[in-house]
């Protein structure tokens, strides 16, 4: 069976696009053929793989009217096991094309079911709102995998992802299950840091991640070379950490 | 003549309400009476200021069908020249709401027409997307200030941003103008903040800000204790360096 899991949280910068791309490189690794899928118009983790130049068929053209085959726009990356379905700018136009089309929050779902046999992981990043492409992640996964920034911010809007949680568990998803929250950009020398911890361990308790990702500049680096972390620096607290994520989430899944 | 400057950018995380916050209160303080509003649904720049219980009518009265008058909504603080329209969850819904109305665009624009007199700034935050909410900020606006994170991701997406400036020029505001692109989160003792500083300043030019906002734990905090960086810290460097970025940005407003 197929773990679908979406990354997604609408309050920007909490490092859903990092722990996307390292996430899924970390699986990888272990031996599981895991595809990464784009949904964020700005494409961030398809520029940390490909240039967007040399992008020419994206998500976009799956879920638009040219409803081309999510088959035919998968790439492969520089690891064998790790594969991408990459985002254009133009998936921000869905938006509006899709609004008011009754079947719109099923397209990934749909485009995906051909496919999804021949992958262990799917790993969906989705853009900082609770729009149609998010809900389309949401729809598509069996879990849903939460980033939090250890900050004032970022604890404010969970309230309104874990209510459109409910809302697509309602209706179109009713096996959507929340796999965990991960703390990231964790940095230890700070008070806020801590005391939002403490914060975020007393609201979600064992659904917390016991990993933590903490802030290391190698992790903000490596996109720019077109490297994930456990290539770009094997040994960073970055590389230790998501590679502990990526045994932690491979539990949970294999525990459901 | 009052400015109305809109804070966006549709990249997470780049210091959009830590920049609308402080910005807004350090060109209070210089005496001219400021008017923030709050267009995010994760009212964030809200919650700097107010418990969220607090907040009973917010910019979704006013922009949705109850037609609420603007200075219905706006609350003073404890600056007596910084006022404050909130935002609220509620906002979240307008994008579909508002989506095919032919005058959706225009709507924060006719409600500040019987109100911007009374100020002579208007700073607009705005949520990490492109859709309606930051449209209407856009439409507006005299001027556009764009933060920008010097890291590799936040460079990507400008195109972006700028693609959508040029299309709300043509059309709807044709008065619109950059007033400045400013670098947040600057971290010196990291290379990639140094290269991409450099990279941000070539496609720039002079329509960057001189004034960098350096990442200081003090405006992480503040807004956790109801405060603005100018009374939590007012020595810190982020005191400072937004105390300087608005004197430039009163200056570029006034020479206009
Ligand atoms: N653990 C970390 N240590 C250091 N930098 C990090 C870490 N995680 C993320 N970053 C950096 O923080 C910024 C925000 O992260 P990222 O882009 O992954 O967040 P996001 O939630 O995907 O943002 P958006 O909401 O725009 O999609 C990026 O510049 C990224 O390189
Ligand atoms: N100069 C700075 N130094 C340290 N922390 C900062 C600085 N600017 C912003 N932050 C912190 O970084 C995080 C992101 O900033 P902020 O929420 O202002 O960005 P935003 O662009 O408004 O995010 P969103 O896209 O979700 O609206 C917050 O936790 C904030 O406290
Ligand atoms: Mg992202
Ligand atoms: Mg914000």
């Amino acid at each position: 069976m197929t773990a679908i899991l979406t990354i997604a949280n609408q309050k920007g910068g909490v490092g859903k696009t990092t722990t996307a791309i390292n996430l899924s490189a970390a699986i990888a690794q272990r031996g599981k053929k895991t595809l990464l899928i784009d949904l964020d118009p700005q494409a961030n983790s398809t520029i940390a793989f490909f240039d967007a130049a040399d992008v020419k068929t994206s998500m976009y053209d799956v879920l638009s009217d040219h409803r081309a085959e999510l088959g035919s726009v998968i790439r492969p990356t520089k690891d064998e096991m790790l594969f991408v379905a990459p985002a254009k700018l133009a998936l921000a136009k869905l938006e509006q094309q899709l609004a008011g089309q009754f079947d719109s929050p099923f397209k990934v779902k749909d485009a995906l079911a051909p496919v999804q046999k021949d992958y262990e992981f799917v790993i969906v990043d989705t853009p900082p709102a609770l729009g149609i492409l998010t809900v389309n992640g949401l729809v598509a996964a069996t879990h849903l995998l939460v980033p939090i920034q250890a900050a004032y911010f970022a604890i404010e809007g969970t309230d309104d992802l874990l209510e459109t949680y409910e809302r697509i568990r309602a209706r179109p998803n009713p096996d959507l299950k929340v796999l965990g929250v991960v703390i990231t950009l964790f940095d230890k020398r700070t008070n806020i840091s801590r005391d939002t911890h403490e914060q975020i361990r007393s609201v979600f308790g064992s659904v917390l991640f016991k990993t933590r990702i903490s802030k290391n500049v190698r992790l903000e680096e490596s996109p720019a070379y077109k490297e994930t972390i456990l290539t770009f620096a094997p040994k960073s607290p970055g590389a230790i950490e998501y590679r502990k994520l990526a045994l932690e989430v491979i539990q949970r899944v294999e525990e459901d």
